[in-house]
């Protein structure tokens, strides 16, 4: 009994995902944050983020081909969420951790919220 | 008996380019 590991398959895939993101291919929403649009995969931000996981699984949601998030949520903050949600990586400026931190929180994601909070506390000791 | 699992580092699909 044995099995090859591909060990790179799954940052494979994302990447495969990103790449079909950006040329707006089989993407089914719109998010729209403050009017601002942004295109994605259903499976992909429901697989990433609790509050899109409860959204999707809505029957009566389910089928939306556009969501606005709340007015206080920001366009920045949820540009670097969706592009983590992408790639893995998640870009920590000192200007935009706080709402990549709230945004986080909003879109139920916490994991992300816990490791903004640690740079945050270890920003403030240096 | 244990499972042998052989780890392969390389590429695992075929790579979507960024535009046709």
């Amino acid at each position: 009994d044995s099995c090859i590991q591909f060990t790179r398959h799954a940052s494979d895939v994302l990447l495969n995902l990103n790449r079909l993101r950006s040329r707006d291919v089989l993407t089914d929403v719109t998010i729209l944050v403050n009017r601002q649009p942004f295109r994605a995969h259903k499976t992909v931000l429901m697989a990433c983020s609790g509050l899109f996981y409860s959204i999707f699984t809505d029957s009566l949601k389910c089928n939306l081909n556009a969501i606005s998030l709340d007015p206080k949520v920001d366009p920045d903050g949820f540009a670097i969420l969706l592009g983590f949600m992408y790639t893995s990586r998640l870009s920590l400026r000192e200007s935009s951790i706080v709402a990549v931190m709230n945004t986080a929180v909003y879109l139920q994601m916490d994991h992300v919220v816990d490791t903004c909070h640690r740079f945050i506390q270890s920003s403030d000791r240096s | 008996q244990g499972v042998t699992t052989i780890k392969e580092m390389g590429r695992s699909i075929h790579e979507i380019p960024r535009q046709d």
